[in-house]
């Protein structure tokens, strides 16, 4: 951020902060800025997490500078700046699952592989919004009416995926063996095999366990 | 095949394989990790033991008497390719971790990183035969992730050409490594280096710990485990304190600083290079996030498939659990996370490799980046994949609790990453200064 805002460019995933320091020097008022988010187009999406990272940086950014005027002790500073810092991070870290999430589908040339894969991007993206509402809110990135389209949007997205979801899980491809779950078998089998497994625990060893003899029968002896 | 189950594969619009090459990168290597799973699974001698109802004693006893054997099956087959590896313990190991992991994890990975070229000669030889199993000991009691706090001392002596390792305090002891407690018969031990009089900052030196041949503790060494944990229970997760310990001028890894024989100190290139295991390691956890995540996914949607509960609508039978809306917003932006972290996992590994390889060339300009985005990254994933195997959990309602359900071991196994190779809101606050210094 400071390297971006004195006009050096940086590189790499952070390259974003060029394209906003650029743009906070634009003589446009935020509040004039348009809201150009569609809420179904990934890469739209995909830019409101920048905006959102951008907003993020600077808000952390210009609440050290402010505490470094104020205490002139940089790790004083850097302390009571902690909690912004880390949002920040968050924030930048979840720009880029939503990019790389984004551009991995150019790689997919099945049709249907594509649209299922998509489904689950958009909803990683929006279900990612709908959890943190203030942030897009705050930076400017998405309305109000936009936040209700988002919530009704994910729900939409639950009944696409319903019946794919059995075969996307199928396709992490992992054997029973390496899963070791009864829950999770694939073959489905669950009862039988959880009323075997529960045989198995060391309590079932006898049919009367020795401490009943130890402790419960001499105390019901005494009552 | 249970009839639930069968139906959802029938009627799903898309074929899994190719997604599942999508996540392997391609069809071959689809091909070849089924082939080393295979390998594993069709060995009767590594056939699968259950090791819930064992002592944690016991449980440490089979887990290594099956890392044993996982060497030798590995050499047998031939297998070296380190994703290889990972594909064949993974399905030995049955989601649980094992005594040699840090063996393999880091002390290999660190000799190959930081060693000079003599060094490398005259350790990775015994460290691949098992002859050296080592361990990565950086943490200490009363230190973790601040690293220029740790207080183990290693102090060159140029009379005798040695360095002299001490933990100078309680705090200093070092704690936690995994196969450090009964395991490991070396580590690669973090300590302030002294040498003419002045403290160079943290050095990773290789120290014997324990005799070859009898195993037992060297003079000056206390070694042993650290007692029962949250999961973990196949590891000997120890402590290491030192007493005077004296180790050749050699045994300092010195790819990037050195200490020369009458003690000149001669700086690395970065002194992030001190932590190049580490930052390999976080990369690598980007992507265990996301396995382990879709191994809780898997568990939950599968059993949400099956499972039939209550009523959906008045008069008609139990539906099956995946068809309540609430279960769906539970179990599907989880479904969508492990995904969109595979992917991230797969561009973290290749960024690792793509600048250690510039780092390897002597360009170190991409280094502060990958220090910072695998800090933040490891931190984002296993936070969130953390929270989502308990969610998971608890979409498998009273089953979830159980021991069966595989889920309480997913959790209690992947629960660590948040704190260990850096705790994460430290990690999240690496990120920040990177990005506020951009």
């Amino acid at each position: 951020y400071s390297q971006a805002s004195s006009g050096q460019r940086v590189a790499g995933m952070v390259s974003y902060l060029n394209d906003y320091s650029s743009r906070q020097i634009q003589p446009h008022p935020v509040a004039a800025r348009p809201t150009v988010v569609d809420i179904n187009d990934l890469s739209s999406l995909v830019e409101a997490y920048k905006l959102r990272a951008a907003r993020l940086v600077e808000a952390a950014a210009k609440n050290l500078q402010a505490e470094l005027q104020r205490r002139k002790n940089k790790d004083d500073a850097w302390n009571n700046t902690s909690v912004d810092l880390v949002r920040a991070s968050d924030a930048h870290c979840h720009y880029v699952v939503v990019k790389l999430f984004s551009a991995k589908l150019s790689e997919v040339t099945d049709t249907a592989v594509h649209s299922i894969l998509s489904t689950l991007a958009l909803m990683y993206a929006l279900h990612g919004i709908s959890k943190n509402t203030g942030d897009f809110l705050q930076a400017g990135v998405l309305t109000e009416p936009q936040i209700t389209q988002v919530n009704q949007r994910v729900k939409e997205l639950l009944a696409v995926i319903r019946p794919e979801a059995v075969a996307l899980v199928d396709a992490f491809d992992f054997k029973d063996q390496n899963l070791n779950s009864v829950l999770g078998r694939y073959d489905g089998n669950v009862y039988e095999t959880m009323f075997e497994w529960a045989k198995k625990s060391p309590l079932n060893k006898t049919q009367v366990h020795e401490s009943y003899y130890k402790y419960l029968k001499p105390l019901q002896s005494k009552l | 095949m249970n009839p639930d189950l069968q139906r959802e594969r029938e009627t799903a619009c898309f074929n899994p394989e190719l997604i599942t090459n999508l996540l392997d990168g391609s069809t071959e290597r689809t091909r070849r990790r089924r082939e080393v799973e295979a390998l594993a699974l069709n060995d009767p001698e590594l056939a699968h033991e259950d090791l819930n109802f064992l002592s944690r004693s016991e449980r440490y006893e089979v887990a290594l008497r099956k890392s044993a054997l996982l060497f030798q099956k590995l050499k047998e087959h031939g297998i070296s390719d380190p994703d290889e590896i990972y594909q064949f313990k993974r399905v030995c190991s049955y989601n649980k971790p094992e005594p040699l992991a840090l063996h393999y994890g880091m002390f290999t990975p660190t000799l190959r990183g930081q060693c000079s070229p003599t060094q490398l000669k005259k350790w990775l030889p015994l460290a691949s035969e098992l002859q050296m199993i080592g361990t990565y000991a950086q943490t200490e009691l009363g230190h973790g992730t601040h690293i220029r706090a740790l207080e183990t001392t290693a102090t060159y002596d140029p009379s005798t050409q040695e360095f002299v390792l001490n933990s100078p305090t309680v705090t200093s002891i070092k704690w936690w490594p995994g196969g450090l407690g009964k395991t490991s018969n070396h580590a690669i031990v973090l300590a302030q280096l002294y040498t003419q009089g002045q403290c160079r900052g943290l050095h990773a030196f290789i120290v014997p710990i324990r005799e070859l041949g009898t195993h037992k503790p060297l003079p000056g060494i206390e070694v042993g485990d650290i007692g029962p944990k949250f999961g973990y229970d196949e590891v000997d997760n120890g402590f290491l304190k030192m007493d005077n310990v004296r180790i050749p001028r050699d045994n300092m890894l010195m790819k990037f600083a050195q200490v020369e024989p009458d003690g000149t100190y001669v700086k690395p290139p970065s002194d992030k290079l001190t932590y190049g295991t580490m930052v390999f390691i976080r990369s690598m956890i980007v992507g265990d996030s996301a396995q382990m995540l879709s191994k809780a996914c898997t568990i939950a949607v599968r059993y949400s498939a099956v499972r039939h509960q209550s009523e959906l609508r008045i008069g008609e039978p139990e539906p099956q659990i995946l068809d309540y809306q609430t279960q769906q917003y539970k179990l599907f932006p989880l479904l969508a996370t492990a995904y969109a972290f595979h992917f991230v996992g797969q561009y973290m590994k290749q960024t690792y490799l793509r600048i250690t390889g510039d780092i390897n060339l002597g360009d170190f300009s991409e280094l502060p980046e990958l220090h910072a985005q695998s800090a933040g990254l490891k931190a984002f994933t296993t936070w969130i994949a953390t929270a989502g195997i308990e969610e998971c959990r608890m979409a498998c309602g009273g089953h979830g609790y159980s021991r069966s359900s595989g889920l309480p071991d997913i959790y209690v196994t992947f629960t660590p990453t948040c704190t260990y190779e850096g705790e994460n809101t430290v990690m999240m606050l690496q990120t920040a200064r990177f990005l506020v210094k951009s």
